[in-house]
């Protein structure tokens, strides 16, 4: 059970993190629901196959039929036959800002999802429990908004060239010591994508004779970076210091394969708030093992920046450590600055090697002016700078509001996964119908949710997954939950033994 | 309703439903027949 | 095939199929068990032996496409437990299934063959062979 705080010392606060076991009859309804799924999947695929039934998808013409087939028929099988059924529930149109509020235009399918009509009503006021807005800074009126639009008539909306050339302004380099002095590092460095972030800059970092120890639900960002790298890569078991440590002990003990050399390097890479869990990394514990086995640090910071610790500077403040003993700190701006890109903060020397090393920071055009803008001003609001205590309050509101939802949902009886202090609440829903009725009986109550399933998840682990925001008001929070009771009734979703 | 979301014939389509029902209903009544004839 | 309860449901599965064949009426118990056999038999060669590849999209660029369920079942390691118990299973309901045909010579021929079909691939030396 690895949710068992092993070494409380090094803890400032209690670390409570639930995940309830599937009950076992949930479990195998489950398989069958698949099964049945999996079945009637085949069928279908039959009937294309003679064609009895009329195949809307792509696939090649008779006359390149000898050619190597372009698509791989299988890997399509549940897009085809799982995920078409039930994805009008995804890739919803939004027609404005996705605050706390949102209007989603209005869709209806004539042919069982394969192609969708706009009606021409849009859906008004739907509270929005799905997008990343941690301090509800995704919003079109206000300073942030105001600076951006001035930046905006200043600067242009784009920059035509990387940081290297013609692309490096004023506004960035006054956002990276920003930045800088928010994280509590030397310095830093800013990309326009967030992805991007991991994927360009872990391949600058560690290479051939490097070893990367991953945390098994790490981002495909994260993935993408260590494989472009060309370490090796060993996965631990998510957010399990037994199973870190012992890959770390192997690593020394062992060195490299065949060779036995000593590695080059030992990169852990982990992240914050893993947003599927809704767990938070045990970071003091990840820093001790560092620490003993001379190991480098990398934590992504994407959800947790701007949504954890008292002044929002992350999973580090949350914990009350020293951002010094995290070796490079990431994170991104899209889920709490309203805005979008990541960054790198760090030791001088690390940010300038990788400044010219980066392939991001090479030959990506830079971050467009008003993104800039919108995260100096959202950052700004947050360390308390600008004048107001508008940072403060949001900060506290989004930890109330967690609290809250997080309370209220286990009362009712339903399963929740993940950290008491996560804003993302990961809510089970288990079989797959349930995900296709929970997110559409959520939209006829006027509330918008993000459903997962399988293969995103595990196969008997599908969920809804709710993101609090600091600009739900407690009014807004009792409707939610109000609805959530209600399709918790109507579908049998209160599955947990601790109600 | 709870029938569809257990079976997850709530993603089928109206035809494929029918199918599995014709299906689950005939193996019912073979098996109550079968049990019948040999008690 | 390690998840929780993906066993249970497994042998429910068998279960299922046997009954669904008990209750046609025109059928003698032996065949029953023979057909149930052989059905398990050639829905686990189809799914774990043939088919190749994954039903989605998977990030690892493409490496478990040319493997089967069998080759990709826990990363490749072999003698795991649930490879143990999907190696025993048939086995036992060979064993059941001679039993109840009263070891008939015919029945007996066609249920050995079935049963080497699905144990031969599973041997540790056949990984990845084709």
């Amino acid at each position: 059970n690895h949710n068992v705080v092993r070494n409380p010392s090094l803890y400032n606060k209690p670390f409570v993190e639930s995940y309830e076991e599937t009950p076992l009859l949930v479990a195998v309804l489950t398989y069958m629901g698949y099964g049945i799924l999996t079945i009637f999947g085949y069928l279908r695929d039959f009937m294309r196959h003679w064609n009895i039934e009329k195949c809307s998808v792509a696939r090649e013409r008779d006359e390149q039929k000898d050619f190597v087939p372009l698509y791989q028929d299988f890997e399509n099988f549940y897009t085809r036959n799982l995920y078409t059924r039930i994805r009008d529930n995804w890739n919803r149109p939004l027609c404005g800002v996705p605050g706390s509020k949102m209007d989603i235009v209005e869709q209806v399918s004539h042919d069982y999802n394969r192609t969708f009509q706009n009606t021409g009503k849009i859906m008004r006021d739907v509270i929005n429990m799905g997008s990343y807005n941690y301090l509800g800074f995704a919003e079109n009126v206000g300073q942030c908004a105001d600076a951006a639009i001035q930046v905006t008539e200043k600067y242009g909306s784009g920059v035509c060239g990387t940081r290297c050339e013609m692309g490096n302004l004023d506004i960035h380099q006054e956002m990276e010591e920003l930045v800088a002095r928010f994280l509590g590092v030397e310095s830093a460095l800013t990309f326009g994508m967030g992805f991007a972030t991991n994927s360009m800059n872990i391949p600058a970092l560690a290479g051939k004779g490097c070893l990367i120890l991953s945390d098994e639900l790490n981002h495909a960002s994260l993935v993408l970076g260590a494989r472009l790298s060309g370490s090796t890569i060993r996965v631990f078991k998510h957010n399990n210091m037994v199973s870190l440590e012992k890959l770390l002990r192997d690593a020394i003990v062992h060195g490299q394969p065949r060779t036995h050399r000593p590695w080059k390097k030992l990169l852990i890479v982990v992240e914050g708030i893993y947003s599927m869990e809704g767990s938070i990394v045990r970071l003091p514990e990840v820093i001790a093992l560092k620490k003993r086995y001379k190991a480098f640090l990398y934590l992504d910071e994407a959800h947790s920046i701007g949504a954890l610790g008292p002044n929002g500077k992350g999973v580090v403040d949350y914990f009350g450590l020293d951002p010094k003993d995290v070796d490079i700190m990431m994170g991104t701006f899209t889920k709490s600055f309203g805005a979008a890109g990541g960054y790198i903060g760090g030791k001088r020397e690390l940010i300038q090697y990788l400044r010219s090393h980066s392939h991001s920071a090479v030959y990506a055009t830079s971050m467009p002016p008003p993104v800039a803008q919108q995260i100096i001003t959202s950052m700004t609001t947050i360390m308390g700078e600008d004048g107001t205590s508008l940072g403060a309050d949001r900060l506290r509101q989004l930890s109330e509001n967690t609290t809250y939802f997080r309370r209220k949902l286990r009362e009712m009886g339903f399963i929740i996964y993940g950290n008491d202090d996560s804003p993302v609440v990961p809510m089970m829903l288990y079989m797959p119908a349930k995900i296709g009725a929970f997110g559409r009986e959520m939209l006829k109550r006027n509330i918008g949710t993000v459903v997962v399933g399988f293969p995103a998840t595990p196969i008997i682990e599908s969920r809804a997954r709710f993101c609090v925001s600091a600009a739900h008001t407690r009014e807004t929070l009792d409707v939610a939950l109000k609805a959530i009771g209600e399709v918790g009734d109507l579908l049998q979703l209160k599955y947990s033994r601790h109600q | 309703y709870q029938y569809l979301l257990v079976t997850a014939l709530y993603m089928l389509e109206p035809w494929e439903r029918t199918i599995f029902n014709s299906l689950l209903v005939s193996v019912a009544a073979m098996a109550v027949y079968t049990g019948y004839v040999f008690i | 095939m390690s998840s929780r309860g993906m066993w249970l449901s497994y042998l429910l599965c068998i279960g299922l199929l046997h009954v669904i064949l008990l209750s046609i009426p025109i059928v003698s118990v032996p065949v029953v068990w023979t057909l149930t056999n052989l059905i398990h038999n050639l829905c686990m060669y189809l799914l774990l032996h043939t088919v190749k590849g994954t039903p989605f999209e998977t990030p690892d660029q493409g490496k478990a496409r040319l493997l089967t369920h069998w080759e990709q079942m826990d990363y490749g390691l072999q003698f795991t437990a649930s490879r143990k118990f999907l190696t025993i299973t048939p086995i036992i309901l060979y064993i059941l299934t001679s039993f109840y045909t009263k070891y008939d010579r015919a029945h007996f021929v066609v249920n050995t063959v079935s049963l080497l079909v699905v144990l031969i691939p599973k041997l540790p030396q056949l990984h990845g062979v084709r």
